[in-house]
């Protein structure tokens, strides 16, 4: 995370750290992680932790772990192409489905999930929080859970970005309507913060909450605008797929 | 087999007998026969009353005779001195001689025949009822027509006895009713129902007529019925002396109709018929009774339902209804065994991340409230927090019936809010 501070995991409770991908994910449920379809996509049973705020070894061995059952990757993602980097993050979600459920408390629960009606859409300069261990300004990751306050944004904005290294050509790169565009002013999520999500309270209800706006997708150069996905798009899958793989018990 | 006659001689006879003696000689002859026993010698001490030396002739406990003296046969074509004739085919010889006897006595010579006894005209009471045949060692009785010997070989009666009634009515009367009954009978008639009916009898008062009691109240002839429990009777007289409807209360009952020698009547007519034993009208708790009735007999069945909220809990099954019989004894059955009690629908089974609170109690009506672990879950069915323990013996909720609340996560409430300097 650019831009950001050490936070507490009972300010990002539905935050997930998959531990050997180095990465982020949100819980939705007690048996649901929603995640980048590139954080898992090589690796059927990734293994989890919730409710930590820090990640080292003694840390993650007192915190909640999950075992994937199952990952189910959105069929409209493409794999990596066998040279050279990823040009194309479309469709970049997964939801892993969990052996044993989730046991939730002041460190562990859910992001609420949007609907697909309008009142659930987020606009250009709704405020968003992003949270992770991956790199920061000055590390390459961190063991302490970071967040930060930013901004969604144009995906212009996005596409005008220009990175450092300048063999970097934007253009080559395919953007969607499947992406949202947030950042700016220096915050930015980062490599490591993959998957995890970009969480923007909503009134709805009247009853104040977070919804999973988007996911740490992609970027061209950390700490200026990054790329989500936009799961706002995904919610029928998401849905059918929860609906699909449930315990006959969750109906 | 006992001798048919015999000799009996006094010790030493015919010389003189020994002092101090005692000597008893048991006769006996062959059943039937009497013993005509006579002396052809007797040659005592004499002394008053024989009490000196004596010979003494007992039968049947009853001393017959007691001889001592001298004596001769007075009748010069007969031996006989003493003769003795016992009707009775057992006798003893008893012969008693004391210690002093100045002169030489040479004792006595008896001898014993068995004789026939005519048992038909040698005793007071004759032994058979009707007709008494006496044969040489013996008698046997005979009857009139109509009559057969009974089991005692003595006496005759009528062949009443045996008749089984198994119809569920039925009429009896006495041999010949209303011509006069026989005498000296006795007459056992049966009335055997099928198991879970009472034998009612009927009498008319004018349909019964027979012999009057004695002056101790005895019946020479009388009428009486026999069940397991109880004895009704015996009745007699001019007019039926008892309840004219009996109910025995019982499946089963033996009629005894007992005749003497004299004083025949017309006799009796009585019917019966068989009544379902009845079972009571039990209040059992908790319940209704389908066929609601006044009155309940043998074999009638009721359906014993639990009003609501009540149950019969037999083992691990439970039902709201049971079947129970009316039974032969006049008891129904599994009523003392089965109750309608209060439908228990047991400990709510708990929820994930929630909890119910403990209920005061589980029966039939009771309430409780499952609550989800706030703030971090919540319950997914408004109105799904509280179950009541209904008729099935299950807990159910207006809104999700019998399935259970489900309390799922709260999302997007992080319990710290997230604080940024940022300006």
């Amino acid at each position: 995370i650019f831009g950001g501070s050490f936070v507490k995991i009972e300010s990002f409770p539905w935050q997930v750290f998959f531990r050997s991908e180095w990465a982020g994910g949100a819980l939705l449920d007690e048996h649901w992680v929603l995640t980048a379809a590139h954080v898992v996509e090589g690796n059927p049973h990734p293994a989890m932790y919730v409710g930590s705020t820090t990640v080292q070894t003694s840390e993650l061995d007192k915190a909640q772990a999950l075992t994937a059952e199952r990952v189910f990757i959105h069929p409209g993602w493409h794999p990596a192409p066998s040279q050279g980097a990823r040009k194309n993050f479309d469709n970049d979600i997964a939801l892993v489905r969990l052996k044993e459920p989730v046991k939730m408390g002041p460190t562990v629960s859910p992001i609420c999930l949007p609907g697909s009606a309008s009142k659930y859409n987020f606009s250009v300069g709704d405020l968003g929080m992003i949270s992770g261990w991956g790199k920061t300004e000055k590390k390459d990751w961190v063991l302490r859970l970071r967040g930060a306050k930013l901004p969604i944004t144009t995906l212009d904005m996005c596409q005008e970005v220009r990175g450092k290294d300048s063999q970097v050509e934007p253009r080559s790169y395919v953007f969607t309507e499947n992406m949202l565009c947030a950042g700016g002013a220096g915050v930015d999520s980062c490599q490591g913060d993959s998957g995890g999500a970009l969480a923007v309270k909503k009134l709805i209800e009247k009853s104040p909450k977070f919804y999973v706006a988007g996911l740490v997708s992609w970027g061209l150069e950390c700490g200026t605008h990054g790329i989500y996905t936009k799961v706002q798009n995904y919610i029928g899958w998401i849905r059918a797929t929860m609906q699909e793989n449930s315990t006959p018990r969750e109906d | 087999e006992p001798a048919l006659h015999g000799e009996i001689l006094s010790p030493n006879y015919p010389q003189a007998y020994p002092n101090e003696v005692k000597q008893t000689w048991d006769v006996e002859v062959p059943e039937g026969f009497g013993i005509h026993l006579y002396f052809t010698h007797l040659d005592v001490e004499l002394s008053e009353n024989c009490l000196y030396d004596s010979v003494q002739i007992v039968s049947g406990g009853v001393e017959e005779g007691k001889l001592c003296g001298q004596r001769t046969s007075k009748n010069p074509s007969s031996p006989i001195i003493e003769e003795f004739h016992i009707p009775y085919n057992k006798l003893q010889v008893t012969f008693t001689s004391d210690f002093s006897n100045e002169e030489r006595y040479t004792g006595f010579a008896a001898y014993y025949v068995a004789v026939d006894v005519n048992e038909c005209m040698d005793f007071a009471d004759v032994p058979c009822s009707h007709f008494c045949n006496n044969f040489i060692g013996g008698y046997f009785c005979s009857c009139p027509p109509e009559y057969f010997l009974q089991d005692d070989m003595r006496n005759c009666g009528v062949n009443c006895s045996g008749d089984v009634f198994t119809t569920l009515i039925g009429e009896i009367a006495s041999p010949n009713y209303p011509n006069p009954y026989p005498e000296n009978s006795r007459c056992e008639y049966q009335i055997r129902l099928e198991e879970g009916f009472q034998v009612v009898v009927t009498m008319k008062r004018e349909d019964f007529d027979m012999e009057p009691a004695d002056l101790e109240g005895n019946c020479p002839d009388s009428l009486g019925f026999v069940t397991r429990d109880q004895r009704f009777g015996p009745y007699c007289g001019n007019g039926f002396p008892g309840p004219l409807t009996i109910e025995t209360k019982s499946n089963t009952v033996d009629i005894v109709f007992q005749t003497d020698l004299t004083g025949q009547k017309k006799g009796w007519k009585l019917r019966y018929h068989g009544d379902p034993i009845p079972c009571p009208k039990e209040v059992s708790a908790n319940s209704i009774w389908e066929p609601e009735k006044a009155k309940y007999v043998f074999k009638d069945v009721v359906k014993i339902i639990c009003v609501e909220g009540f149950e019969i809990v037999q083992g691990s099954s439970s039902s709201t209804s049971f079947y129970s019989t009316c039974q032969s004894n006049g008891k129904w059955s599994d009523i003392s065994r089965v109750k309608c009690q209060p439908v228990d629908c047991g400990t709510p089974e708990p929820v994930r991340n929630g909890n119910v609170e403990e209920p005061e109690d589980t029966l039939f009506g009771s309430l409780v409230r499952y609550a989800c672990e706030e703030p971090y879950y919540y319950m997914e069915h408004e109105g799904s927090a509280e179950y009541q323990c209904s008729v099935n013996g299950t807990w159910v909720n207006e809104v999700l019936g019998a399935e259970l609340p489900k309390c799922v996560p709260v999302c997007g409430v992080p319990s710290e809010a997230f604080e940024m300097k940022q300006r």
